[in-house]
């Protein structure tokens, strides 16, 4: 895609474009689809990447819920990068491709990315209008049907935490729940990409009772955490939404928890607040290659624990 | 409407050290325009957890007075908000 490069931060015609190259350029590991349409009209473009052939446990990733997060699409292209260029070299990479496939949603708030890159960088939810206000848009990590604006949410339309109308209001988070749900024999974890804060949460964040997985999750969230550390010292908090940072219900997280996925997972990139929503092109690369390795890792435990 | 420009807008870290100094971040939440970086709302705020907030260039003055009133202790994260937007892109093969 012209102009597309992995360590600096892509426009959304940019990342669109390259969605298309990458799978024309990987017939046998990436596949694009779409899976739904955003509330302005931009379609939602769906990379799969596994090794093609018969069907397989699955991963699924999404990045750039929050429009201002940057960081977080950039890793999702890197990421699949990664997974392209080291298939077939790399042991450990060729053997997850060959036994998993990774749905990537490059971009899940598009209409706010794109608001981002025009008219407010520091915009967070999406663009939806709301009845019977003049404020624009709901935060997606709030819509979602998991303790649905109680704790740690708004109902009102002006607020940047604002649940929405109803769970699913938004047509990002319904394409994107829509089709979770369509494969849920199938995606046995589901990660979220964020920023910034530098954590590693599982569910809940709705509620300060633990899941019935929470050992295992700790347990696994600890060893991407250490994993993550072991390239560039950089130290992540982890735990249980509710009990690391704040209660907060409407989290993609905990709807895919409750729905039967058990590996839910939220990452919070780069860094702990010297750049916030602004960390430079510079660190691009160095970030994604540490949250490669703490999902590679998750990503492995899913392929041994079926 | 035009593009919104940062000149002048500052990211401040504070850290309120019990429920009193929770309830004056709140208050000035609600007199003033403030942007939540972490947590993502006011509603979470409590006692030892950090508070990362955005404040737009003509309430800088009044919300670093109103903390000096107070006695709260703060840090300035991000002093120049536009500035730091600029050097990120900080990649020169754009």
């Amino acid at each position: 895609a012209i102009g597309h490069n992995y360590e600096k931060y892509n426009n959304w015609d940019t990342i669109a474009a390259w969605t298309a190259s990458i799978a024309a350029e990987n017939p046998d590991l990436v596949s694009r689809s779409q899976i739904g349409t955003t509330y302005e009209g931009r379609p939602m473009y769906l990379l799969k990447v596994g090794k093609s052939g018969s069907s397989k446990n699955a991963v699924f990733m999404d990045c750039g819920f929050h429009a201002r997060e940057w960081i977080s699409p950039a890793f999702c292209q890197w990421f699949v990068k990664e997974a392209v260029n080291k298939y077939g070299t790399d042991n450990e990479i060729t053997s997850l491709l060959n036994n998993l496939d990774f749905y990537i949603l490059p971009v899940v708030n598009i209409d706010g990315y794109v608001y981002t890159w025009t008219n407010n960088r520091m915009w967070r939810k999406t663009r939806s209008k709301n009845a019977n206000s003049n404020c624009i848009g709901t935060d997606p990590n709030r819509n979602f049907d998991a303790g649905w604006c109680t704790v740690g949410a708004s109902n009102n339309p002006c607020s940047d935490t604002y649940c929405g109308s109803v769970p699913e209001s938004e047509k990002e988070t319904k394409a994107l729940a829509d089709f979770i749900r369509s494969k849920k024999s199938t995606i046995k974890a589901y990660l979220t990409i964020h920023s910034y804060s530098q954590m590693l949460l599982f569910p809940y964040s709705y509620k300060s009772s633990l899941t019935k997985d929470h050992a295992e999750l700790n347990s696994i969230s600890k060893a991407a955490v250490n994993q993550l550390a072991s390239l560039y010292n950089t130290k992540y908090t982890y735990g249980s939404g509710a009990a690391t940072i704040y209660l907060a219900a409407g989290g993609s997280d905990d709807w895919a928890y409750d729905l039967g996925v058990k590996y839910s997972f939220t990452f919070e990139l780069r860094d702990t607040g010297r750049y916030g929503f602004a960390l430079p092109e510079s660190q691009i690369k160095a970030t994604c290659e540490e949250t490669f390795l703490a999902v590679k890792y998750i990503a492995n435990h899913v392929l041994n624990n079926p | 409407a035009e593009p919104h420009t940062f000149h002048g807008e500052k990211v401040f870290r504070v850290i309120p050290k019990n429920e009193e100094e929770v309830e004056f971040i709140k208050s000035l939440a609600s007199n003033t325009e403030i942007d939540f970086w972490f947590p993502d709302s006011v509603t979470q705020i409590r006692p030892s957890l950090h508070v990362d907030f955005r404040v737009e260039f003509h309430q800088v003055l009044d919300v670093q007075s109103l903390l000096a009133q107070k006695g709260m202790k703060y840090e300035v994260l991000i002093n120049n908000l536009e500035l730091a937007l600029e050097k990120e892109f900080d990649n020169n093969a754009r």
